[in-house]
């Protein structure tokens, strides 16, 4: 799965998420990557935020509803709701978690449990931070 | 200058540093950076966050290292089969497509049934048809299938067969 979320000079938020899905899934499978408020989900008053990870998991916590929820009714910011929502309900929604998202100041953040998720930033005129491992 | 910023992932299935090579690292490095630039560029320009978001996308659906577009994964047919969404956080409007075969970008295909259509979710075979329809870039089989995917579905199909049948 790719995505990507963006704040623009308007202060304007978006999100785009694509995905070949899992190897050897049952034709007509489909994962969190289409599912609005499941793996993708943006909205100016709070962020935008993009998931990878096991499909059938972000689904049923809708997790990237959750992201924005944490967002605009905790007044989290996004590494924030991102962290919380990694743990959500961490014994029903064990699997391969990944999120990225950015609020409407700007904030971004990049939170996992995995290392299946490549990522790479950019603020602004700040140098791009790129990282094909969860450690770096 | 007003704040603007955009974050990529690109997942490529492989998770044990040991089982990728240095050149596949490097080749996921450099088609992380690509991304981001296709999308930094659009934004650094005063474009819109839509616009961003979908040439970043784009580009990592066109880069076979990653796992959407050119280089998904297969189905257990050993077809490939592509879901994509685009969400504008400015209106609340959104595309969403499933199970998309031929679509060389099926993130632009989200974006146009956004943008052409009364609906947000499009599925399959009519997703497919809407493409065609409004003149976006198909491509044949044989560009989205990989020699690495062809040979994960292989072991998973093989792996498969070894597993006593629990099924009707």
């Amino acid at each position: 799965t790719v995505g990507a979320v963006a704040l623009d000079q308007e202060g304007n938020l978006a999100v785009a998420t694509s995905t070949g899905g899992i190897e050897g899934q049952q034709k007509g499978r489909v994962g969190d990557s289409p599912v609005l408020g499941g793996g993708t989900y943006a909205a100016n008053e709070a962020c935008a935020v993009s998931c990878t990870g096991d499909g059938e998991v972000i689904l049923r916590g809708a997790l990237a509803h959750e992201v924005y929820a944490l967002v605009k009714y905790k007044g989290l910011t996004a590494s924030e709701a991102c962290r919380e929502a990694l743990h959500l309900r961490a014994e029903d929604l064990k699997g391969d978690k990944g999120f990225i998202a950015i609020d409407k100041d700007g904030n971004v953040a990049v939170e996992s449990n995995t290392n299946i998720m490549r990522c790479a930033y950019r603020i602004g005129d700040e140098q791009p931070f790129v990282a094909v491992w969860r450690e770096e | 200058m007003k704040t603007y910023a955009i974050v990529i992932h690109g997942g490529a299935v492989t998770m044990d540093p040991s089982k990728l090579s240095p050149e596949e690292e490097a080749a996921q490095r450099h088609g992380l950076q690509e991304s981001l630039q296709a999308g930094w560029e659009i934004l650094h320009r005063g474009g819109s966050a839509l616009d961003a978001v979908e040439a970043a996308v784009q580009s990592l659906e066109n880069n076979e290292h990653f796992n959407a577009g050119r280089g998904s994964s297969l189905n257990m047919q050993g077809e490939v089969q592509m879901d994509a969404a685009i969400m504008d956080g400015r209106t609340l409007n959104a595309g969403a497509v499933n199970s998309v075969r031929y679509v060389k970008n099926p993130v632009s295909l989200a974006r146009m049934v956004m943008e052409k259509s009364e609906h947000v979710y499009i599925a399959g075979d009519g997703a497919t048809e809407f493409a065609l329809q409004h003149g976006l870039t198909m491509e044949a089989v044989h560009y989205f299938e990989t020699e690495k995917a062809r040979k994960e579905w292989l072991e998973i199909i093989q792996e498969e067969e070894k597993q006593p049948q629990e099924h009707d």
